[in-house]
């Protein structure tokens, strides 16, 4: 499903580089729950959107689902995202002038050309399931940290994607609210085998993952079967 | 130090109005860790913007330090944040054209007046507090999730405030990094008497509470004396 193959990212800046992710070898076969781990700055992020199709290695081979998407065009990269993918982002991303219900029905509308009728059922699906069908009207401005949160999780599902890249989903959310996420895609995972990469500090999530994977300053240091 | 007398909130929008605090009655006196949690969108950041300023409610009383802060004009609220407070926002509010080290400097230089030299040793000390130091001369676009926490947190700590108003301020923070914030946190509070309000869903914050207010639904639901 995921590969990574020898994979380093580095960042210029001026004259000095940095190096957020050196010697990447990550093989995620059958899995459908994986969690990266580390401390802050340790490149969870990076590997995210490396393995998301948002950014390319500096080196290295990134295959998603038999696909090299590190040799993707820019609006080849976009149309693999819209088609298989869905990302949650770690500060959200909402578009500011549109709603709730807009927010989460961008997608739909984009790139997956469903009727209005099944846009409308699929949308207040997953508005309910993670609890903000009530904020659907107002916009990011207007909601609070974890209602912008669960917006941005109802976003990347509403397309019943194959692989979500989920970085730090309940970072904000208290802990009821944080198991209506997990619940809802522990559903997914049981009736669209749908597979999810967690980049998360949530030991409420680590517990749920079948691979966990532990980073530290850009290298995996550590690889383990989860409890569940 | 705190207290709140008969203050409700409303946001209006268009025909209806949401009630974000209704009849919040709170007396902080001589506590220093105090915690406010609550589900998300309970009215916990709400409840944080009236005390520290940055809000006014919709009506009843306001009192910081015995001013009655409601009252003020914008100019003054501003001066009066100035002097006594630090502020984490849930997210973060970094000014995007300063450094790292130029962003927790901002408030030296704003408000205070302090020698260049004396303004270096303060920022170091606070970032390497933190574990950003070598993050200095990094753009908040640069940064991780957690590193830009870290730079919120240095920020409103670095002009010794009388009360910091904390929200979330480990929401994107591991284990060791939450700790380091934490134990800053104690340090200030021994060293410098500076009280602490957060809001928060972390258990580790929670732990080190005196007193802890439950909100529901912009309600006062639970008042408790912390284990600590
Ligand atoms: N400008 C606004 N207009 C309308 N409603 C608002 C506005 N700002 C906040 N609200 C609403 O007020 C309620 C309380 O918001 P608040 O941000 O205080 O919640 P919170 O307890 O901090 O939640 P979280 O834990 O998710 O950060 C929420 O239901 C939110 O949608
Ligand atoms: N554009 C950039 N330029 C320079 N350095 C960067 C850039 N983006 C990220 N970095 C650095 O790369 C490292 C990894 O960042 P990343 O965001 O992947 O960390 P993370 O594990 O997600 O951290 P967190 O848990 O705090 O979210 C960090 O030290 C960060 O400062
Ligand atoms: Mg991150
Ligand atoms: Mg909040």
């Amino acid at each position: 499903l995921v590969e990574l193959k020898q994979v380093t990212k580095d960042y210029r800046m001026g004259e000095i580089s940095v190096q957020a992710l050196k010697d990447i070898e990550i093989d995620i076969d059958k899995q459908s729950f994986v969690s990266f781990v580390g401390p802050s700055g340790s490149g969870k992020t990076t590997l995210l959107n490396l393995i998301g199709c948002l950014d390319k290695p500096s080196s290295g081979e990134v295959f998603v689902n038999g696909t090299a998407v590190n040799t993707l065009s820019n609006k080849e990269a976009a149309q693999f995202r819209g088609q298989y993918l869905g990302f949650i982002f770690q500060n959200f991303n909402l578009l500011p002038v549109l709603t709730t219900y807009e927010n989460v029905e961008y997608p739909l509308i984009m790139v997956q050309n469903i009727k209005a009728n099944e846009r409308k059922k699929r949308i207040m699906h997953y508005l309910d399931a993670v609890g903000i069908a009530d904020q659907k009207d107002k916009y990011p401005s207007q909601l609070s940290g974890g209602q912008k949160q669960r917006v941005a999780v109802a976003r990347a599902l509403v397309t019943d994607p194959k692989l979500v890249l989920a970085d730090e989903p309940t970072a904000n959310l208290d802990h009821d609210s944080a198991f209506k996420i997990i619940e809802l895609m522990r559903q997914m995972k049981r009736d669209f085998k749908t597979a999810f990469i967690f980049s998360t500090h949530d030991p409420k999530i680590v517990k749920e993952a079948e691979i966990i994977y532990t980073l530290e300053d850009g290298k995996i240091v550590g690889k383990k079967i989860g409890a569940s």
